[in-house]
Formats: C-alpha cells, structure tokens, sequence
C-alpha cells in the first residue's frame, strides 16, 4: 500500500458516497446512467470473486464487500425507490458494443485461463469504459448539476491516483500489471475532457455547461 | 517484473 494507491481508494469511496448524497438529498436519479451503474456493478461482481478463496487484507476485503453493496444498492435506488425519476430514453449509449469486446479482450489477455482470471480481465477491461454511457448522457443533456460533476470528478480522481501507484510500484516492489496498467490509462483519459470543463467551469463556481 | 501479479488492488 502507498499513499497514492489509498488516496485513490479514498477518492473512490468518496465518489460513491457523493453519489448516495445526490440521490438521497434531491430525491432523484436525473443525471445518472443507470447503464453506467449496472456496469458497475458487473465489475465489481466479476472482480471480487476471489472474495471466497483469497485473503489479501482486512482492508481489501472491507472495501471489496462496500464496493459490491454500494453498487447493488445504487441500482436499488434507481430500479426502484426512484424509478420515476429516471429517464432511459437520454441513457442511449448501446452497453452491447462495451461488453461484447471487453469480453473478447479478456479471451485475448489473461494472467491465466481460469474462469476467476478470465472474469478479472474481464472486468479491468470493462471497468475502462463503463462510464462511458454516463458521459454520452452529459454529452446528449449538454448540461449537469453540480453535485454529480463532483461524483464524476472524484471518480475520475481514483483513476488518474492508481497510474502514480503503479509507477511507485514499479521502482519500489519491481511490480507491474500490464493489463491493469493499459486499461488504467485508457480510463483515466476518458475523463480529460470533463476535467477540462470541471477545472475550468465547475470550481470557478459556474455551471457545468458544454458548449453547443 | 512478476509475470502473473497478484491481485491486490482494488
């Protein structure tokens, strides 16, 4: 553990916590993906089954257990609680063309061909691109609120702190994940453009606008 | 560098 990789869990705690206090305290999930979510979930769920056959750590397993609940529970609220508020027909983006490749990926790019191995590539890969349907919605909507900029934000603060962790590993423990690392980047660039416009609008105190 | 890591990350 460094203080990059735990400022970047952090970062992702943060992130969901920040996401339960937009629903909670609007009352509504307007804005969300809910096909972001469900990726979400599915990362997780295929990431995490070595919960019942692997001890890492006290820590590891707290969060891998919060990780898997949060997201259940997010799509809880969203399914049910506050269905009303959500609006499928702005969250378009086709979830076929993310898991379709991302599963061919992990057939081509594995540590091991074991089902746990291939589910894990799987889900790096898949936890790539799953914010993709969240920002093609911030693209059709053109506009957010700025509590879930903040969600994205820390979100996005989670990907860009691992690449640090990875380099520190690098030198520190002659460690390098290679699948990890390539889809890693690959998230975290996703994310420069709404940073360009968070940095630039959101923390100046402006509304989170693009440009028509 | 390891080939195989383990998975310790989150």
């Amino acid at each position: 553990m460094n203080i990059f990789r735990l400022l970047g869990d952090l970062s992702h705690l943060a992130s969901i916590l920040i996401l339960l206090q937009k629903i909670q305290s609007t009352r509504s999930c307007r804005g969300i993906s809910f096909k972001t979510q469900a990726l979400y979930a599915t990362v997780f769920i295929t990431r995490y089954l070595d919960l019942f056959y692997d001890w890492v750590s006290l820590y590891n397993f707290v969060m891998k257990i919060f990780f898997i609940a949060s997201s259940c529970y997010v799509l809880y609220l969203m399914k049910y609680k506050y269905r009303p508020t959500h609006d499928p027909s702005i969250d378009t983006f086709r979830v076929e063309y993310l898991l379709g490749p991302c599963a061919v990926l992990a057939l081509l790019f594995h540590y091991r061909f074991t089902l746990p191995e291939l589910l894990w590539s799987f889900s790096i890969f898949l936890e790539s691109v799953a914010i993709l349907p969240q920002l093609f919605m911030l693209q059709r909507t053109g506009e957010a609120e700025t509590i879930t900029t903040h969600y994205l934000a820390a979100l996005g603060a989670y990907r860009a702190l691992y690449i640090p962790n990875w380099i520190y590993r690098w030198f520190t423990e002659d460690m390098v994940d290679p699948i990890a690392v390539t889809a890693g980047i690959v998230q975290t660039a996703l994310y420069l453009d709404f940073f360009y416009v968070y940095f630039t609008k959101v923390l100046q105190g402006q509304k989170f606008e693009l440009p028509a | 560098p390891t080939a195989s890591p383990q998975h310790d990350e989150l």
